[in-house]
């Protein structure tokens, strides 16, 4: 597969809340993400990594616009499974490079955090797939980390960012 | 958007690295991955949560084939970076539910949890885009998972899965 970077895309329209201490056994995502589902809160991102010592985080973004409703309905849910604690953060950015063929070239996310390396934006979550490469970063850092990532995969003049 | 949930794959071809304790400061991520993509060792999902006191773990995927190497050049990496510990895991498989709009319909990631949650799967990693959910198990799960997964989105005759 040739390597296509077609564009970066950001989104600044998130909140991200991760839920700490997750107990790690099955139906604990289920029982997280069903109260969202039934108050019709739109979830963007999921990420869950490996656990140590049977717990792990749960991290998820949401429209701006539904972030205190999911915090307190996280809240509930939290006492309920005994989980350690639950942080919030409405400042934040998505930034995104797309194109085909992502996957089979390591090469591709790693210049992706070389770039934003150089420029001393820090990366709090990572997420990718084959046609994606996903990097939340605090907002104040989204039009730096646009322009470097236009630059840096030679994508020409950055009127052309579109936001996702 | 309207969700269509048009399959269910699978690739049991990965292992999986997780980085523990990895300081959460820019740069580390393109350390990480520079030495892999040099060794052209093919990453394939990369998860990072949000960092709790200043130390993050890292977890990605690389096929059964590289996993001797990518562990290798990640220890020296780990001691570079001053990290707590590496773990590896070659017994996973990747399940993902694929279709088009699933990101604005928190309910299909919801259910997805569900039907692993009533087979008893204990979920390992979770990854999301707009056009796929993927979720890390244990290889043994692998049939199970897929056919559940197929029966609950109403997706006919497991034949149709594909690998990917
Ligand atoms: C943490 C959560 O994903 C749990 N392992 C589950 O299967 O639901
Ligand atoms: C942990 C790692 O992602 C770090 N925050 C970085 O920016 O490289």
């Amino acid at each position: 597969e040739q390597v296509v970077v077609s564009g970066v895309a950001y989104n600044r329209d998130e909140a991200k809340i991760t839920i700490v201490g997750v107990p790690d056994h099955p139906g604990i995502a289920a029982a997280i993400f069903t109260p969202l589902s039934d108050a019709s809160i739109v979830v963007d991102m999921i990420i869950q990594n490996a656990s140590s010592d049977g717990r792990t985080d749960m991290t998820f973004t949401v429209p701006k616009g539904d972030f205190k409703r999911a915090v307190e309905t996280c809240r509930k849910t939290m006492e309920k499974l005994g989980c350690n604690d639950i942080r919030g953060d409405e400042n934040i950015a998505k930034i995104s490079i797309v194109g085909v063929g992502m996957r089979s070239h390591a090469g591709v996310a790693t210049k992706m955090f070389g770039i934003l390396s150089k420029e001393g934006v820090n990366i709090q979550m990572i997420s990718t797939s084959e046609i994606k490469i996903s990097c939340v970063v605090d907002a104040k850092y989204t039009e730096l980390a646009v322009r470097a990532l236009h630059d840096g995969f030679g994508l020409g003049d950055v009127d052309g960012v579109s936001k996702s």
